[in-house]
């Protein structure tokens, strides 16, 4: 596929060269002459180019692309006006790096199909897992299910899955058992009834979230 | 847990309200005036100072602190300052949001306990996302392992579990079956053997790196 990144902030460039690195065709642009000299062998195509300059953007030629990705800091316009003229070239998919909820807010009315926090993200995942240390992971599976990696719960140690009966009892499936064995992590996928639940062990298990939160606050 | 969070940067200020949010004791600290003033009842208490002086870090009394929080933005030094006094402080944990790699190498030397890249983090994902688009996610587990959400290969469609037999002949298992049925998401979790994938189906399969990938090569 083809991609043309705009703006090589630190997410930009970090985009271009994964994409790039996994087999796709990856065209940068960019305002800054020393950052697009840097990139040249290392992407498709860098060019140095004033990205709200919508007849250079026009020279270039972008009908091709299947995806845009901004990442302009700021001012706002910047992100904004780009935005604007790539839903005007016809591109159809267009992320774009936010600065705040109003900036989103602006991008999508102008086009932006997608608007991205990675600092919120990132923020609110780890705000969660320090409020509370015996989950080390939570991912939203759907609306009110999600996967969490936790401690297992000192109750369960040293006792079989049949043992403790967890899917009756606590509604949750056990996906995996993580066992640390001379500093190496182990996991048993999909353990058996008759596997033991040791002291140290992680758990992954999927559930509701009422049921999580209930299992959790056993540990 | 008492949090110190040091920089209201779009990472600190989240963060701050995050943990708050989920009864924490939040202090903050910043430079900028009208962010502190901003903050006054919307965490434990916001105060005013220049974190890289020390002995106005001495007076406000951070010993009690479980774990700080820094993101003070640009130039380096402002932080790799901070982390210095907070190890001094005998604060254990010490989280901080770096510019760049060699930023986070630095901080590490001075004593922080975790080093925050969360553009990097989010373009990894997504770049990877959009080069997969048949896979909606993919969540690392541990060394090898990933949880992956994809949508059901079509030679899967109308098929049940045990006609299939995944575990077998792909080294996966597939912990839910996502079905929309009018616009609403339903999750068959951990699905009998006799459950069918139906067209337009998402799988969530748990298996090592390489057998995933297999899988996805269908799709
Ligand atoms: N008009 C423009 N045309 C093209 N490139 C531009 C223009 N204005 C700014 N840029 C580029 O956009 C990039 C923005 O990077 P910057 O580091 O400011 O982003 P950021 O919002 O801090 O994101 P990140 O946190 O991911 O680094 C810079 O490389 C800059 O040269
Ligand atoms: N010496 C200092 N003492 C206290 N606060 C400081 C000091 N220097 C900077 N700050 C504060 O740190 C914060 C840094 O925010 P900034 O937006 O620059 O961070 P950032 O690296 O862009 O992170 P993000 O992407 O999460 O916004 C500002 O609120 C600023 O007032």
């Amino acid at each position: 596929m083809q991609f043309v990144i705009i703006g090589l902030g630190t997410f930009g460039s970090k985009i271009a060269s994964t994409l790039y690195g996994e087999g796709q065709q990856v065209l940068v642009l960019d305002l800054n002459r020393e950052k697009i000299e840097s990139l040249q062998g290392l992407v498709t195509q860098a060019i140095h180019i004033d990205a709200t300059d919508f007849e250079k953007l026009k020279e270039i030629g972008l009908e091709s692309m299947d995806c845009a990705i901004i990442n302009l800091g700021e001012p706002m316009e910047t992100s904004v006006l780009t935005t604007m003229f790539l839903k005007e070239l016809g591109i159809k998919e267009i992320i774009v790096k936010a600065i705040s909820k109003e900036h989103g807010m602006l991008l999508k009315m102008l086009g932006a199909t997608q608007i991205l926090f990675p600092e919120v993200d990132m923020a609110i995942r780890l705000g969660k897992s320090l409020a509370y240390p015996n989950i080390v992971d939570q991912i939203p599976v759907c609306e009110g299910y999600s996967i969490v990696e936790m401690a297992a719960p000192e109750s369960f140690w040293e006792k079989t899955l049949a043992q403790l009966d967890i899917r009756r009892v606590y509604a949750v499936e056990v996906i995996a058992i993580k066992h640390k064995e001379d500093g190496e992590e182990k996991l048993n996928m999909v353990p058996d009834a008759d596997d033991v639940i040791d002291e140290g062990d992680n758990l992954l298990v999927v559930g509701d979230d009422n049921s999580l939160e209930k299992l959790n606050k056993l540990v």
